[in-house]
């Protein structure tokens, strides 16, 4: 910034008062083509296309100027009624809209069309600037930073961009890819005050319809995924206090409604990443979790979940392993953990490992005595071990074919040895694979059964329970696999799921059980 | 389960942040291109006044069932929008044609009487956008080059 | 218990996709169809 040459801010800020005028007049031409013509000229002979680091410099100055004319405007009118707000938007956007254009002009027509690497480098320089230009902003500003000429020139750049034209279309998922970049940048846990205009950002219809529906062969997905968890890490340490203060119970709920467009419109993608979702979430975060793990493929009829006597093995499904796109095995850390892990696995030693294991999940995270996220990979990973052990054998999950194996030993291990935050997060971890009819559910949920029967105090059995019914007490949706476990468990005998004494310890209780029992029966 | 946590420094300092960028959420016109003639002013009515636009609203059924002046309103002041957009769709199902270098919709009031490669000649009934009233024109040239 | 997802303005018994109408996160309305900018033929910009 100290290293402007002198002259430079003044020709900027000559050349960007010539630009807005030359935008807004009636010669500006169809898209203002006519007006670009002839400003390249002026930026020709004002030296700013001489060098990369001139046009960068002009770009910082440029966005600088944009924004400090918003600051003044806004800072003329604090207080005024909402009419007046919209004037001071329009005066805002007058200038924006008109620098956004510039930027889009000159990212379509560097380089010849064919070269699109000099439009995607343009591209990535600008948006850099521009984070750059809010994140010293965002420092400098404190509560005083507005994320509005910023959420502008990003929306409007973006919506320019993803035009009906050939030069764009040949560069969108590098466009799209920039701006991922970009806001995982600016994500939330770094620009707080920028959080609001970032979640409109990456809900916004054009920015969903290109992520989500348009890119071919789901590319955007995984980009898409990342900005998710991004949002749900920021949130995660006041969501896991639930106590949640007007600005974050605002963000909370603006999330569960852009979770609920994709539960609708792409309930595949929330099928495949929510392994990834479910690793960052805070566990006591019942109902968004819920919301994700309810998702189910649309071509796949779910069978009511209250059908006397639904014979879920016998479901097409229900043997089929579900599409997993987070590399979990890879976070069973450390090497040597994962080295034993799978020669226990394969041959039972050494025989050590299952009791070493509580030592491994323990963690020195403030807040949490265990590593929640390696008990997730460590359920499903062995989870995983089991299914194909089972499968190898021409076999099928159920309560006799899952017992006496490593796998289940480990299961039980923990079941037994952890205390009861650990026991909590481990039966969390495999509650979290309750879904739609899929091998995974179907494992997981004879596993949680079969550790309810064989457990050897009440207090097991009772915090299965528990985990359960705090998914199913609140509101909807309630994943499918967790509504035939908890069928099962009050329906089959097997479990003398009444006897126990904890379904009696309290009248409120007594009901609560017996108003779910009813709701499924 | 799992009892609170003590939220960090760098947590307070965020939700400060976040306290502050709350009293100027995002307005949803900020991420729309500006609208000159018919700017978001949102205003309070009564609650017996229909606060939801009608199902289906965004539908050319339903732009079909508007008078040709909604339509004409719509089109002329709903710029660069899809209610523009679905609007001209409805008036090209209802014959109506538009004129790119006089920027109006026209319709045939009778056969022509002359046609052409390059144009149609005849009786049009037109809608004046200046004068806010559909007129007639007899004699009228139609040249297809102007023909959307 | 959480909220009742079905309060958050968002029709979701619709046949249509939600995200094209899907108008922000803090308000539970979808766009009008005057809301939604779209690429029409530039001679439809008559402004």
């Amino acid at each position: 910034i100290d290293g402007d040459p002198p002259g430079l801010h003044e020709k900027a800020e000559y050349l960007l008062r010539e630009w807005v005028n030359m935008y807004h007049s009636p010669a500006a031409g169809r898209d203002s083509t006519k007006a670009f013509t002839a400003f390249v000229q002026q930026m020709h002979q004002q030296g700013i296309l001489k060098n990369d680091d001139v046009i960068t410099r002009f770009f910082r100055l440029c966005s600088e100027m944009c924004v400090d004319l918003c600051y003044r405007a806004m800072g003329e009118a604090t207080g005024t009624p909402p009419t007046n707000q919209a004037l001071i938007r329009a005066k805002c956007f007058y200038t924006l809209d008109a620098f956004v254009r510039l930027i889009a002009l000159l990212i379509k027509h560097s380089g010849d069309n064919a070269n699109t690497v000099t439009k995607i480098n343009l591209l990535n320089k600008v948006l850099g600037i521009v984070a750059g230009v809010l994140l010293q902003d965002h420092i400098v500003r404190m509560t005083e930073f507005q994320q509005l000429p910023y959420h502008r020139i990003f929306i409007m750049l973006f919506i320019e961009l993803n035009a009906p034209e050939h030069i764009l279309e040949n560069i969108n998922y590098q466009v799209l890819t920039a701006f991922c970049n970009t806001f995982h940048v600016l994500r939330p846990a770094k620009s707080p005050g920028f959080s609001y205009a970032w979640l409109e950002f990456i809900s916004h219809r054009v920015f969903i319809g290109r992520m989500l529906a348009l890119t071919p062969q789901q590319k955007g997905w995984g980009m898409y995924a990342q900005l998710l968890i991004d949002l749900f890490k920021f949130l995660a340490p006041f969501l896991r206090n639930a106590d949640l203060t007007k600005p974050t119970q605002m963000l909370y709920k603006g999330t569960l409604r852009v979770l609920l467009v994709l539960l609708h419109d792409f309930p595949e993608f929330l099928c495949d990443y929510h392994y990834g979702f479910c690793d960052v979430i805070p566990p006591n975060c019942v109902q968004m979790r819920n919301l994700i793990l309810s998702a189910f493929p649309r071509n796949m009829r779910l069978p009511d979940p209250f059908t006397p006597n639904l014979k879920v093995d016998m479901l097409t499904d229900i043997s089929l392993p579900p599409r997993i796109l987070i590399n979990f095995a890879s976070k069973i850390q450390p090497a040597q953990f994962k080295k034993d892990l799978d020669s226990y696995l394969k041959s039972r030693s050494p025989v050590t490992f299952v009791s070493d294991l509580r030592s491994y999940l323990q963690s020195s995270e403030p807040g949490t005595r265990y590593n929640i996220q390696l008990m997730n990979a460590l359920v499903l990973y062995v989870g995983t071990q089991a299914i194909q052990f089972i499968h190898s054998k021409s076999l099928t999950p159920s309560m006799s074919t899952i017992a006496h194996s490593a796998h289940m030993d480990i299961f039980q291990n923990l079941a037994v040895a952890l205390d009861t935050e650990g026991r909590y997060l481990f039966l969390t971890a495999i509650a979290n694979q309750l879904r739609y009819p899929n091998s995974h559910t179907h494992y997981f949920s004879c596993t949680l059964l079969y550790l309810f029967a064989e457990a050897n105090t009440e207090a097991i059995q009772e915090q299965i329970t528990r985990v359960l019914l705090e998914r199913l007490i609140v509101n909807r949706p309630h994943p499918w696999g967790l509504l035939i476990t908890f069928i099962e468990l009050i329906k089959n005998p097997q479990f003398k799921f009444w006897n126990h004494e904890f379904v009696h310890c309290a009248p409120e209780i007594e009901k609560l059980f017996e108003s779910v029992a009813r709701s499924c029966m | 389960p799992l009892g609170p946590v003590p939220l960090s420094r760098e947590n307070f300092y965020q939700l400060q942040m976040l306290e502050a960028a709350y009293h100027h959420l995002p307005h949803p016109s900020d991420s729309e291109r500006q609208r000159s003639f018919l700017p978001r002013n949102p205003c309070p009515t009564p609650s017996y006044y229909p606060q939801l636009p009608p199902p289906s609203a965004d539908s050319v059924e339903f732009f079909q069932r508007l008078s040709t002046e909604t339509l004409f309103f719509i089109f002329y002041y709903m710029e660069g929008t899809k209610a523009q957009y679905l609007a001209a769709k409805a008036l090209k199902k209802q014959s109506w044609r538009f004129h790119t270098r006089y920027m109006m919709w026209f319709q045939r009031h009778e056969e022509p009487k002359t046609i052409t490669e390059d144009y149609e000649q005849g009786t049009y009934i037109y809608f004046d956008y200046e004068k806010w009233c559909q007129r007639k024109k007899e004699g009228f040239t139609f040249e297809y080059r102007y023909l959307e | 218990p959480g909220i009742d997802l079905t309060t958050l303005g968002l029709n979701l018994n619709s046949p249509e996709n939600l995200y094209s109408t899907f108008q922000s996160p803090w308000v539970d309305l979808p766009c009008r169809p005057q809301d939604i900018d779209y690429h029409v033929p530039t001679e439809y910009l008559t402004n």
